[in-house]
């Protein structure tokens, strides 16, 4: 562990409980992308699958375990208790265009043909894509609300210092695991373009919006 | 490398 995967970490738990805390206390989910949220959701029941195989730490276990029950509990918001605030019609990435294709890959391209190893490859790479239907949402509306931007931020926040980590585990480690690198990489670059929005327009005060 | 793969990583 260095810190910069320690920081990754904590900007990554920030931003999913951000996001949480914003749906329950303006008891709206207006302008999340319930799909974005379905597929995280996928990501963490098929990336963690290993906390009935394997124990690594106790750090490891718990972040895990709140991934996946923050991530049950924000579809479980959007879906059913604040169904008639989700803006559905702004919603309209198709999920299968990404799982398909990820999932097709997951099966080519992976560390060993095992159901848990495509499993888990299958979830580094729909992460890397999963933002696509909240980014394309954005898009359509031309803004996004304060909080949503500040959600983002920390999320890619937490992939941009994942490659930090895995510069600093090659140089001292000797460690390099080229699927979630290339994957990662993939996913910090979709967030480049927000991110220069993030820090030209929310940092200052303004509100994010899309040049028309 | 042969053998169980651990993810670490979150």
């Amino acid at each position: 562990m260095n810190i910069f995967r320690l920081v990754g970490d904590l900007s990554h738990l920030l931003a999913i409980l951000l996001l949480l805390w914003k749906i329950w206390k303006t008891r709206s989910c207006a302008g999340v992308s319930g799909k974005s949220q379905i597929m995280f959701g996928l990501v963490y029941i098929t990336r963690y699958l290993d906390l009935f195989t394997n124990f690594i730490s106790i750090y490891n276990t718990t972040m895990k375990a709140i991934f996946i029950a923050v991530a049950i509990a924000t579809i479980y918001l959007i879906y059913f208790k604040f169904k008639a605030t989700y803006d559905s019609n702004h919603d309209t990435f198709r999920m299968e265009f990404l799982i398909v294709p990820v999932g097709g890959l997951a099966f080519l391209v992976n560390h060993d043909f095992t159901a848990l190893e495509i499993l888990w490859t299958f979830s580094i790479y729909l992460e890397s894509v999963a933002i696509l239907p909240q980014l394309f949402m954005i898009s359509k509306t031309g803004e996004a609300e304060t909080i949503t931007s500040h959600y983002l931020f920390a999320l890619g926040s937490y992939r941009a210092l994942y490659i930090v980590n895995w510069v600093y585990r090659y140089y001292f480690e000797g460690f390099f695991d080229l699927i979630a690198i290339v994957a990662g990489c993939v996913q910090t670059i979709l967030y480049c373009d927000f991110f220069y929005l993030y820090v030209t327009k929310v940092m200052h005060g303004k509100k994010l919006s899309l040049p028309a | 490398e042969e053998g169980d793969i651990d993810h670490d990583e979150l």
